[in-house]
């Protein structure tokens, strides 16, 4: 899991994700 | 010959097809890349901030209620706002407050008719079936869902847009060469009707045009018709930024003082060019439409990505 | 070809023509591309005691009502929970498949260096709620192993992250 530091009550994490043979860096904000 | 132009435009369109019926959309996709995800919970001020500190224009969003794809923010989102507002001035306190997830109340508080349900297609189908479904839908773009093995849950693999597609074509299919018919030979583009304004036209006014018309763009002429600029709904963005609706009273000349400045500007073309010319400059720099001028640079029409995709399929 | 950027639609140029006319426009201000990058970093980091931040853990965990397996001897620096993640679920599966609904993940203490520590997160697989095997499709050939939702997985990290953030 990667995050960054929280700004404006705003949490951003990710992750890198294998779909099928490519690589998606999933990154989701949400509130905090 | 002309005869000879014409008949390798149908052989180029043919193969151009046949390429799109034997690629998916997952095959567009980089080796690597990065899907920006909201969740629908974010207050809606805070998801323009991180869509331009992304240099975004657009965010598949996550119910984490329901653990599901809850459809796509895009300008239009932030152009219902923006017209919420200039309805009821005095509700900036709730607009302020506003969440992703109260974006569908807006839409339907300012009676605008976007297909609520967003649609999506799997990855692994073929690359043209989400051609049709993007025309069918009338959107510029289209998320790609599969579901997780263990959990049936969706995944939102990535979200391809006309650009993305185009560009795919241009830069893998050589018929593109061969596509060498002036566009006054086919019938493409929107060549009447046009609303354009001038500089001096109020930003809100443009606004409401590109509602009224679903459009995504305004071509702005001078006194002699002549092209000088373009609106785009992906300025709304900054215009709104931070949250301050103040600037919803300038002129669209001065409202384009706030577009970054990396803008790569808006390109034209003319009758005499060929879909090889244009599909070229899409594979070179990011093109959303082409507007087509005389010589003088006389407005005469506009040629969007999806006229081009349009008739690529189904000319 | 007379495909052309038209010169007038250039920010730079535009801005000339418009303060060139109202001098009073030099004040509208461009949006600034260049960003602060976004700083990632792995999980998140501490630099409070080690003792400490496992406490606040497991306290973060139980406020969230996940469970935990009792650390071993060897391995107390890493936790391995388990976490029920049913959302409620507006279309349940149409085909009524069994979706398995305990989340498992790993929590692990690294140390950089001296006062400075780093919390991992890491995704461990699916369980269903009555023990059962979650059951696994044939033998997942390498193109069908990886279509791994990750949106459980980020999103009960930042309800993780969240309450530790809060509680502290």
């Amino acid at each position: 899991l990667a995050t960054t530091s929280i700004k404006h009550n705003t949490l951003a994490v990710a992750c890198v994700v294998r779909y099928k043979r490519k690589y998606v860096t999933q990154i989701l904000y949400a509130p905090l | 010959s002309p005869e000879q132009i014409r008949r390798d435009q149908r052989i180029g369109l043919e193969a151009i097809r046949e390429f799109l019926q034997s690629k998916t959309s997952f095959d567009v996709l980089p080796v690597s890349y990065r899907v920006i995800v909201f969740e629908t919970s974010l207050l809606v001020k805070r998801a323009l901030n991180i869509l331009l500190q992304n240099s975004i224009v657009s965010a598949p969003l996550w119910n984490s209620k329901t653990s599901r794809f809850a459809g796509l923010l895009t300008s239009n989102d932030f152009i219902n706002v923006i017209q919420y507002y200039s309805q009821n001035p005095d509700q900036f306190q709730f607009i302020d407050n506003l969440t992703l997830n109260g974006l569908r109340d807006v839409e339907k508080a300012v009676g605008t008719t976007t297909s609520l349900e967003t649609v999506s297609i799997h990855p692994f189908k073929p690359l043209y079936d989400a051609c049709v479904k993007m025309i069918q839908s009338s959107a510029r773009r289209i998320p790609l869902i599969d579901e997780d093995e263990d959990t049936h849950r969706e995944i939102v693999v990535s979200v391809l847009t006309e650009y993305r597609i185009l560009k795919f074509v241009s830069m893998n299919c050589k018929e593109t060469k061969i596509l060498l018919q002036p566009l006054h030979e086919l019938n493409i583009g929107t060549m009447t009707n046009i609303s354009a304004a001038k500089l001096e036209t109020p930003v809100m006014e443009v606004i409401d045009l590109m509602i009224q018309k679903s459009i995504s763009s305004v071509p702005i002429v001078d006194d002699q018709d002549k092209l000088i600029n373009v609106y785009e709904a992906v300025d709304v963005l900054t215009l709104i930024k931070g949250g301050l609706y103040t600037d919803l009273t300038l002129s669209v000349g001065e409202a384009l003082l706030k577009r970054s400045d990396d803008f790569e500007g808006v390109y034209t073309c003319t009758l005499n060019d060929s879909l090889f010319a244009i599909s070229e400059t899409i594979r070179k720099a990011r093109v959303h439409r082409l507007f087509i001028v005389d010589d003088e640079g006389k407005l005469l029409g506009v040629l969007t990505l999806s006229d081009i995709l349009k008739y690529i399929l189904f000319s | 070809s007379n495909i052309a950027v038209l010169p007038s639609s250039l920010p730079q140029i535009h801005r000339a023509y418009m303060v060139q006319m109202h001098p009073e426009l030099a004040s509208i201000q461009p949006i600034t591309t260049k960003k602060s990058k976004t700083r990632w970093h792995f999980g998140i980091r501490s630099r409070s005691y080690p003792l400490d931040v496992m406490g606040e853990i497991y306290r973060a965990l139980r406020n969230l009502n996940a469970e935990w397996q009792r650390p071993s001897e060897e391995e107390l620096w890493t936790i391995k929970v388990r976490w029920k993640y049913s959302p409620n679920d507006i279309g349940v599966d149409s085909t009524q498949k069994k979706i398995p609904d305990m989340m498992k993940l790993q929590i692990q203490l690294f140390q950089l260096e001296p006062n400075n520590y780093l919390v991992d997160f890491k995704f461990d697989g699916w369980d269903n709620a009555d023990g059962s095997e979650v059951e696994n499709v044939g033998i997942p050939d390498d193109d069908a192993v990886s279509s791994f939702s990750a949106y459980p997985f980020l999103h009960l990290c930042t309800r993780l992250i969240m309450e530790l953030a809060v509680n502290s």
